[in-house]
């Protein structure tokens, strides 16, 4: 719905990373990944 | 010229050694010369072109096929494989022989060839070009054989080092990956907690601008 | 039993050919066997441990250093490089022949050994022995190059395929470098235009703060 939308808008970027917690590298590359199915 | 030396045993003596040496100009189907020798004597002959041709005719066999059951025969020296039969017959004078060769089938022979040959008149020199021939030929082969073991050594020492520096590259790939992961994750945790300090200070600002009205 | 067969040329008529074949236990130094043949004829001798050592003694030369002497004359065949020479002197009656072989020097030779050699009653039997070691050997080294010839391949293969693995880790690694850091540009950009975003708010908030007394 549109406010889990904008909830989830406002805390992950694009590629689904946190604009605040802070990541490590299983996270990081769990990200990257995502972004070689959505390439 | 090509040359090959086999040892025979004549089916009417087969406790008896000859060595026969065939010799011939590109392809055996052109003529060959025959040399058998028992190590004291030794006699010669000629079979032509012409002649291969005939006892294929005779025998009702391509010619091609004909000329291959000689190699077997004569060269490849598959007697010892039980294929091929020699038969030897010297005359009373010794000044001629007969020799001929057969093949092997399951119950039954077949004559591949035969020829008259002529005693040599001084066998000694045949002698010697036999072992002298064999001689030259080892020679050869131990040489080619040193060269290829060199060559194997060399070999086996270039793919050793292509190894070697294969798995570098792997380990240095996996080292790459992990090295920028790090680094990644160092900067983006910076922006990450700007992030936060920027909304942290945002949210007291909003807070700020509310409280004012009741503050003055 | 290791045995040996080379040509040789006797000093006394360099155009005549003779094979010498040397046979040995485990170490020429402990006694060999000559048998000697121009092709017609044979003769063989024994020279045993104690005669080498004798041999030796007289020249007083050490003993392991006249041993490798008598193994490039005798069996590595150097005669033809020229280092060794051989003497055949053959009785009147040729139940024995002198054979004798000595070192070449700069402008001096010196005699190495020599031995009295006594005739083989069937040389034809000493022949057929020569040949068909020949033959033998011949068979072994063919079959061995053969073996040599294929793992020849084999390992030009081998090497082949890790080159071009190799050339695959190289060409991943940079693709994974120029990838990984693709993706992070484009994920450290969000933070980057959040950031951005962030502090846009948070000045407009602050001079929202500082205008409300005068809207108000």
């Amino acid at each position: 719905c549109p406010d889990t939308k904008e909830h989830f808008a406002r805390e992950y970027d694009s590629y689904g990373d946190s604009y605040t917690a802070d990541t490590d590298v299983a996270q990081l590359k769990e990200v990257f990944s995502r972004m070689k199915d959505n390439s | 010229m090509e040359k090959t030396l086999n040892r025979i045993h004549p089916v009417s003596d087969p406790e008896a050694t000859y060595f026969l040496q065939v010799s011939w100009e590109k392809d055996l189907g052109t003529g060959f010369v025959i040399m058998l020798s028992d190590g004291q004597c030794a006699w010669t002959g000629t079979v032509s072109e012409a002649e291969i041709s005939r006892e294929a005719a005779d025998m009702e066999m391509d010619r091609e096929k004909y000329v291959e059951e000689l190699k077997k025969a004569l060269i490849l020296g598959e007697e010892s494989a039980g294929k091929y039969n020699f038969a030897i017959s010297r005359g009373e004078e010794s000044t001629e022989c007969h020799f001929s060769y057969e093949k092997n089938m399951k119950d039954v022979s077949f004559r591949l060839g035969s020829l008259r040959l002529q005693k040599v008149s001084r066998p000694v020199e045949v002698v010697k070009e036999l072992i002298g021939h064999c001689l030259d030929r080892l020679g050869r082969l131990q040489a080619e054989n040193e060269h290829l073991q060199k060559e194997n050594e060399r070999l086996f020492s270039d793919w050793n080092d292509v190894e070697k520096r294969l798995e570098k590259c792997v380990k240095a790939k996996e080292e790459l990956e992990a090295d920028l992961y790090n680094r990644f994750v160092l900067v983006l945790n910076e922006k990450k907690a700007k992030i936060r300090n920027l909304q942290k200070l945002l949210k007291e600002a909003k807070e700020s601008a509310a409280d004012a009205p009741y503050t003055r």
